[in-house]
């Protein structure tokens, strides 16, 4: 168990999982939401990634959730943008 | 299956290798890339004929970085590979990350597993969400000289191309589900405060303070162990794990194989008569382990390394109440959990008697 959170890793995580699910799961951070009681598109995009792999639904960004979207994976990333 | 199902129109499919990777022979690439798609063609009524030359429909490339297809790759590790939807153009083609380092053994990044799923996708498959098959979208080790095309990849590609013209169509072997009452499972041991049940090429990993137990690929944690592992248990004084399949059996500290191992089950002073081990589990009140093979079962002193005089005994007549064949057994808590064809039995050692039946998967948290 990590002694403190350290916040400069806890957002280069955050930085990491964004990417990821704007390359694999559509999160467009450029659009404009309305905002809704439920969440944010991240947590969204996140909770859909998370039931895909079997993980533990939160629409939060935890360790096993990184720990997926870390490992080694084929990248069929535009095949949407593609069709 | 891909949203719009894209599909190829015709089943005579060609593919062209447009370059070779330097990490492996060219022949090995071809080998590599002609059994890929014998994984589909095997399936379906699909064709592949090679092209030396022209467009084919699935054109192969490795390349790294920005290969200028809109999806560049991101060095080592990370991308591996991708491939486009059945259609003109790029479509179909298929692309691996020259960055990694490709091989035709068990090591990262196998090319005929990696291809095989880029295949899948080149076909019009998306990816699956069942841990499992080929099209799940992580890369997982596993041993490719063992490799059968799982059950929902066969019925994946078949709901777009149809069954294989093969009078005995081909099946694929299942991800076990953590909710099925029925399983049996090879074996199962704690290892340092964690159960593990091993069925076939997985293991369940359940950890007393989380509800629910994780699936993983036994080579995931293991490469060089075998799948449908026979016999396991912890000796947590020796930090070891000790695994049985056939005659043979290994050591785990940890993630790693202790040197020396597999050794031959006969060291440990079986007969030549006893084939295989059927379930171990380790008596941290003796220091006893006892080994199960049939309606038999043997004790091994683990202080001197020497089986017991006496032995083998009758199951039966030293845990009433388990007279069929044990599968698998582990410890907690002072009781032993026997698992025999569909029921798990919690015997105490105390009282020499079965307190509870049990489900097979109670341990495994379905919710």
């Amino acid at each position: 168990f990590p002694a403190a959170s350290d916040p400069d890793s806890e957002e280069s995580d955050i930085q990491r999982a964004e990417a990821y699910l704007k390359r694999f799961y559509g999160l467009d951070t450029e659009k404009k939401h309305f905002t809704r009681k439920n969440g944010s598109p991240f947590s969204e995009k996140l909770r859909e990634m998370q039931e895909f792999f079997g993980l533990e639904v939160t629409g939060r960004l935890d360790s096993e959730t990184l720990e997926v979207m870390e490992k080694p994976r084929c990248g069929v990333s535009d095949v949407a943008r593609y069709s | 299956i891909t949203p719009g199902n894209p599909v190829w129109k015709h089943t005579e499919i060609t593919y062209r290798i447009l370059n070779y990777t330097p990490d492996m022979a060219k022949a090995d690439v071809d080998a590599a890339i002609q059994r890929a798609l014998n994984v589909w063609a095997d399936v379906t009524p699909l064709t592949f004929t090679r092209l030396y030359e022209g467009t084919a429909d699935i054109q192969i490339s490795f390349a790294a970085g920005d290969h200028r297809d809109n999806s560049p790759f991101d060095g080592p590790d990370g991308l591996l590979a991708h491939a486009f939807e059945p259609g003109r153009g790029i479509g179909g083609d298929a692309h691996f990350d020259e960055d990694e380092r490709w091989t035709k053994g068990s090591e990262r990044y196998n090319l005929f597993l990696m291809a095989a799923h880029e295949f899948g996708h080149s076909l019009g498959l998306s990816h699956s969400n069942d841990p499992g098959a080929l099209m799940y979208p992580t890369y997982s080790s596993t041993d490719p000289d063992e490799f059968r095309l799982p059950q929902d990849d066969i019925n994946g590609i078949q709901s777009l191309y149809g069954e294989s013209k093969n009078p005995v169509q081909p099946t694929g072997p299942t991800t076990p589900s953590i909710c099925d009452t029925k399983v049996i499972f090879d074996a199962v041991a704690t290892l340092r405060g964690e159960m593990l049940f091993l069925k076939e090429r997985f293991f369940w990993r359940r950890h007393a303070q989380y509800p629910e137990a994780e699936l993983h690929f036994i080579k995931s944690f293991w490469p060089s162990l075998p799948s449908d592992i026979e016999a396991a248990y912890e000796n947590p004084e020796q930090d070891e794990v000790l695994i049985f399949k056939g005659s043979k059996y290994w050591a785990l500290n940890g993630y790693d194989i202790v040197q020396g191992y597999p050794k031959n089950i006969h060291t440990l002073g079986f007969p030549t008569t006893v084939k295989k081990i059927d379930a171990a589990v380790y008596n941290e009140e003796t220091g006893k382990t006892f080994f199960f093979v049939g309606n038999q079962y043997w004790s091994y002193d683990e202080s001197t390394r020497t089986m017991d005089q006496g032995f083998p005994k009758e199951t039966i007549n030293d845990f009433p109440g388990i007279g069929q064949k044990v599968h698998a057994v582990f410890q907690s808590n002072g009781f032993l959990y026997f698992f025999s064809g569909k029921y798990q039995f919690e015997f105490s050692m105390k009282s020499k008697r079965v307190m509870r039946v049990l489900r097979n998967n109670s341990w495994l948290g379905c919710q």
